[in-house]
């Protein structure tokens, strides 16, 4: 069953199935320890003793002590758990940044990352819809939002502003030490949320075909020597103990975009990732309508309706059709499909009707490759070459009969002038 | 009663070259 179509066959709205779009992809970070093989220090809670100073070897080399950027995005498991670590920083602010690129647009619902370290105090997630040539800010988290990223602490977002990144001082407190987590909803707190479908501004809010992460101040608990939170932002950087980020889980949840034309992606031949598009539709995100289905623009599906793409009626005599705004206004938003190159002598929006010259077979059907035959007019009892397209008659001189104007009328003569072939019997 | 079609051979072509079929 294609969930593209219901029973009887009618398009309904469908979409690929809620995937974390990170799981196995690439990730690429600005900084990761152990080339060379450092040494770094971290601070655990321990029932008996509150805080226990560990510190370990991070090797690029040893795969039992290294951390790359691929333990970002592997199989999360809670019995094992991999972590990503940066170098060691020695300053703060120092700037970490993560960058996924997900090869394709995606409506994404929420990104979340783990902590292996101490939340950062000031975090900045920016998206981009263009795989990477431009960036927006996503959503920001700091203790100093006005400080670190001039925006308010808690903005309240309405219907003017909903393509807004916020700053919230939520999610940057220092504990836990380890396996924070940062969860970005991207639709929570937006009024139209509740009304997705009928929402352009917010659709185009979640989508994305990239998502870069940036760490902007570690924080540090005072074990370590770490001024924490009333650290003044902007200022220039301060001499720190020596620190790093860690991450065990970045994830991106969402779905492949196919605006409701498509219930699955694939990789094409080239290996990126495109819908499976249905619904008489085309493109990476089945973002136009496929050629010859030019009767009604493109749509996103809803829930209520699949807007699939309709095909121009051409009778079988045109290959290709256009669409005509002002057509399909008039005709009450049903039809706008305008037919290219009429064959079989057919003419009209729809090749419905003969072209001059020709008229309509009534034997036969209008989508036949012979339902339009030639006038025939006879060269010297026609007026001209136009027949009634309906009827076939030709427009006849005078004294002349028959469809193709080839005989003398009852009462008349054939004559030798071309010009009166037919003359009143005196 | 059905009229014969027209004869082309009948007609007199001379001033109307331009109107002669080439077949004719």
């Amino acid at each position: 069953l294609d969930p593209c179509y219901d029973d009887n066959g009618a398009a309904r709205r469908c979409i690929p199935e809620f995937i974390n779009a990170a799981f196995g992809k690439e990730v690429q970070v600005s900084s990761t320890c152990g080339r060379p093989p450092s040494r770094s220090c971290s601070i655990v809670e321990r029932e008996e003793k509150p805080t226990v100073r560990t510190c370990q070897i991070c090797d690029a080399s040893d795969p039992r002590r290294a951390h790359p950027a691929s333990y970002l995005t592997d199989l999360n498991s809670a019995h094992n758990l991999t972590c990503w670590q940066s170098e060691n920083l020695h300053t703060s602010p120092h700037n970490v940044t993560l960058t996924l690129s997900l090869g394709k647009k995606f409506e994404i619902t929420y990104v979340s990352l783990q902590f292996c370290s101490p939340r950062p105090e000031s975090l900045a997630i920016f998206k981009s819809m263009d795989y990477g040539k431009s960036w927006t800010p996503y959503q920001f988290y700091s203790s100093q939002c006005r400080r670190m990223y001039n925006r308010p602490n808690k903005a309240v977002i309405t219907k003017q502003n909903e393509q807004e990144a916020l700053c919230t001082d939520g999610h940057t407190e220092l504990h836990p030490l380890s396996g924070g987590l940062i969860a970005f909803s991207t639709l929570d707190g937006r009024p139209s949320g509740k009304d997705f479908d009928n929402s352009p501004v917010l659709q185009d809010w979640v989508t994305v075909t990239d998502i870069r992460v940036v760490f902007s101040r570690p924080q540090l608990p005072r074990e370590l020597g770490g001024a924490g939170r009333e650290e003044e932002a902007g200022a220039a950087p301060a001499t720190m103990p020596p620190y790093f980020y860690a991450v065990g889980d970045f994830q991106v949840g969402g779905r492949c975009k196919c605006n409701g034309h498509a219930s699955r992606c694939l990789k094409d031949k080239e290996g990126k990732l495109v819908c499976d598009c249905k619904h008489n539709t085309e493109g990476p995100e089945c973002d136009r309508c496929k050629p010859f289905h030019y009767d009604r623009p493109w749509q996103r599906a809803s829930a209520r309706e699949a807007n699939e793409c309709l095909p121009c009626n051409c009778n079988l005599h045109a290959r290709r059709c256009r669409f005509n705004m002002e057509l399909y206004k008039l005709s009450g938003r049903k039809s706008g499909g305008v037919c290219m190159n009429c064959r079989h002598n057919t003419a009209g929006r729809h090749c419905h009707y003969c072209k001059e010259g020709f008229y309509r077979d009534l034997a036969r059907p209008i989508t036949h490759r012979r339902a339009c035959k030639a006038c025939d007019c006879h060269p010297v009892g026609a007026a001209g070459k136009t027949c009634n397209q309906t009827t076939g008659q030709c427009p006849c001189k005078d004294g002349v009969t028959g469809i193709t104007c080839n005989r003398c009328a009852k009462g008349y003569q054939q004559s030798r002038s071309p010009v009166a072939p037919c003359i009143k019997i005196p | 009663e059905v009229m014969p079609t027209l004869d082309m051979t009948l007609f007199d072509w001379t001033d109307y070259e331009d109107m002669k079929p080439a077949d004719t």
